[in-house]
């Protein structure tokens, strides 16, 4: 049935709202909308204009959506991300999944701060059959670093993939750590981190916009992952990150398990969202 | 910031008599735009909005404060009393007390569990700690550690089969030992996790506890409502915890949890050592929110 003039501008504002409350941001929102506004003169059908929306977002996220490419041998992976996003998860399943592919896979414990962090990750290296290279809590996380380079190197590792400890990114001496971390791989083999990926937790709100400002200004970030997809918050922050920032969008946590991981893809993104 | 925003809105208004209808749906305005980039759920912006332009309109300009000082003060002691309220002290009676700490997945339950204990300990009482997570991995061993951190006892849950099991050993020992407040760390879940969310009614029935307490991060978008519902709806939540208060995320989604469940944010954690743990308050956080 049509949608007349005060109905289409209702309509309108009930698809503003559905981007707001999944977190797209009022700024980010309000432009998507708008730019709806200024083309939909005379169409006349509510589901047509979901399916414009759809396609709007569609363009923005088509761009970031980018697999990661394992190219070179041995390829880096720099986990990092505020506290409890689910870094050391998707680490165990990243572990997983290049394993099955035939890949030797070498994890390293690089958070030395948070108790029982490094048998978590051992746990995720049991799990996946793959070696952890780990030193005792409480140590630099740089010698962590430099160790699974040097072993990595050694033993012919495929796929290395380094855990850090969750830091919130306004701590400057934690970012700071972090740049070291970062610089120690790139000193004990050149190219290294060839993958640095930033991990979001779905139900964050609008300050994952910082966090991705912040980390990315820091080392540089190559590649988001965005974990608890499973939940009822849809993760709509990654739109005005992806408008703003262009990071390619790897992964998308869907659970706790180890085959809870799947790469992102625009189209199902979109039609989960609107 | 806001508070200049408004100045700037109404700056024009002193001399005038009350604030005018088109002064404060600008000034509204604003203050959606800001609640709204402050993770403030869509919903409970409308609602807001409506109980401060009635209180904003017709409203006498005071001599002694310029308009826009006046619609800063409202929308503030506004924001402040709905996120405050009631008391926010710990409801310990039970002998022994039991506390459950429960929620989402990362959201900071189990170094809570550790800060409260410290918390308590610090205050006289003699708490011990309750891993009740057998499904994360190394949960129990990053619980321990965190216990043998600040001497307090903790249930040793290694090799037991399951939470439930846990809970009733843990309070028989309790009792035993003569520790006055049982702090118990559940697994995190999703209040869409039908299984979960009975296990944790089953805890609940076998713990009887005088708190439960939802943890939550303080920097959650919008699904705030939908979480902080899910779980109230499942087993009734008493106080709300939030975490991770030492970033900048503005906060907003401690209104929706406020609101959602009815019930107090008794406590912020402010980082991640086990005595960044500090009691809440209201106009704190309101100021961040406008900020
Ligand atoms: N439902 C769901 N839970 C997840 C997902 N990814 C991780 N989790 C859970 O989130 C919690 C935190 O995961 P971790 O891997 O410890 O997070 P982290 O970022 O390493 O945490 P820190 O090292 O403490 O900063 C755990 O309970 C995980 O099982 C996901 O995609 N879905
Ligand atoms: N900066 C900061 N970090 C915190 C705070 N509270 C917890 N954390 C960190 O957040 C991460 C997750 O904390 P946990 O206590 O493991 O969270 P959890 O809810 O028990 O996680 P699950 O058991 O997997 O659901 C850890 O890295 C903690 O150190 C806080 O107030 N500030
Ligand atoms: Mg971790
Ligand atoms: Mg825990």
């Amino acid at each position: 049935s049509a949608v007349t003039g005060a109905s289409r501008e209702e309509f309108l504002e009930k698809l503003e709202e559905s981007l707001i409350t999944s977190d797209v941001g009022i700024k980010a929102s309000t432009e998507i909308v708008d730019s709806l506004r200024t083309k939909l003169v005379g169409w006349g059908n509510g589901e047509k204009f979901r399916e414009y929306l759809r396609d709007a977002i569609y363009d923005i996220l088509k761009e970031v959506e980018k697999p990661l490419e394992v190219d070179k041998s041995p390829f880096v992976i720099m986990v990092l991300g505020v506290n409890g996003v689910g870094k050391t998860t998707t680490i165990g399943k990243l572990a997983s999944r290049y394993s099955a592919e035939g890949r030797s896979v070498m994890l390293a414990a690089g958070d030395t701060f948070r108790a029982a962090a490094i048998e978590q990750l051992e746990g995720w290296g049991k799990r996946a059959g793959c070696p952890v290279v780990r030193q005792e809590q409480g140590g630099d996380p740089g010698a962590v670093v430099f160790d699974a380079m040097k072993a990595a190197r050694a033993r012919g590792a495929d796929v290395v993939i380094l855990d850090t400890a969750g830091r919130l990114h306004t701590k400057v001496n934690l970012i700071e750590e972090l740049k070291k971390v970062n610089r120690v791989a790139s000193r004990e083999l050149p190219g290294a981190p060839h993958e640095k990926l930033l991990v979001l937790d779905a139900s964050t709100g609008q300050n994952a916009i910082n966090q991705a400002r912040i980390f990315n200004e820091a080392v540089g970030v190559t590649g988001i992952a965005l974990t608890k997809l499973d939940g009822t918050a849809r993760g709509g922050i990654i739109i005005p990150i992806a408008r703003e920032l262009k990071i390619p969008i790897r992964f998308v946590g869907v659970g706790e398990g180890i085959d809870d991981l799947r790469e992102f893809n625009a189209r199902d993104f979109v039609e989960a969202l609107v | 910031s806001l508070s200049e925003k408004f100045r700037k809105i109404l700056k024009d208004v002193r001399g005038l008599g009350a604030i005018s209808e088109a002064n404060v749906q600008e000034a509204l305005k604003e203050v959606r735009l800001a609640l709204l980039e402050a993770d403030v759920n869509f919903t409970v912006v409308k609602d807001f909005i409506a109980i401060v332009k009635e209180k904003a309109m017709g409203k006498e300009v005071l001599e002694s404060l310029s308009p826009g000082q006046q619609f800063t003060k409202i929308v503030h002691d506004e924001l402040t009393a709905l996120l405050g309220g009631e008391n926010s002290g710990l409801e310990l009676s039970g002998k022994p007390a039991v506390i459950m700490l429960v929620g989402l997945q990362g959201s900071g339950k189990t170094t809570t569990t550790a800060k409260l204990a410290y918390h308590l300990k610090s205050k006289g009482r003699n708490p011990y700690i309750v891993p009740a997570d057998l499904f994360r991995l190394a949960a129990v061993l990053q619980l321990k550690k965190l216990a043998s951190e600040i001497k307090v006892d903790c249930f040793d849950s290694e090799g037991m089969n399951n939470p439930p099991e846990i809970c009733r050993e843990a309070v028989r020992i309790a009792a035993l030992k003569g520790y006055d407040i049982l702090l118990v760390d559940t697994a995190g879940r999703l209040h869409i996790d039908g299984t979960l969310m009975e296990e944790l009614k089953t805890l609940k029935e076998i713990l009887k506890p005088s708190e439960i307490l939802f943890v939550a991060d303080s920097m959650t978008g919008q699904d705030a409502v939908n979480t902080a519902r899910g779980f109230n709806e499942a087993i009734g939540v008493t106080g709300v915890v939030l975490t991770k208060f030492d970033g900048d995320a503005r906060g907003g989604a401690a209104l929706s949890m406020r609101l959602t469940t009815g019930r107090p944010i008794k406590f912020i954690g402010t980082g991640e050592k086990l005595d960044c743990l500090e009691v809440f308050h209201p106009s704190r956080l309101a100021g961040r929110i406008l900020d």
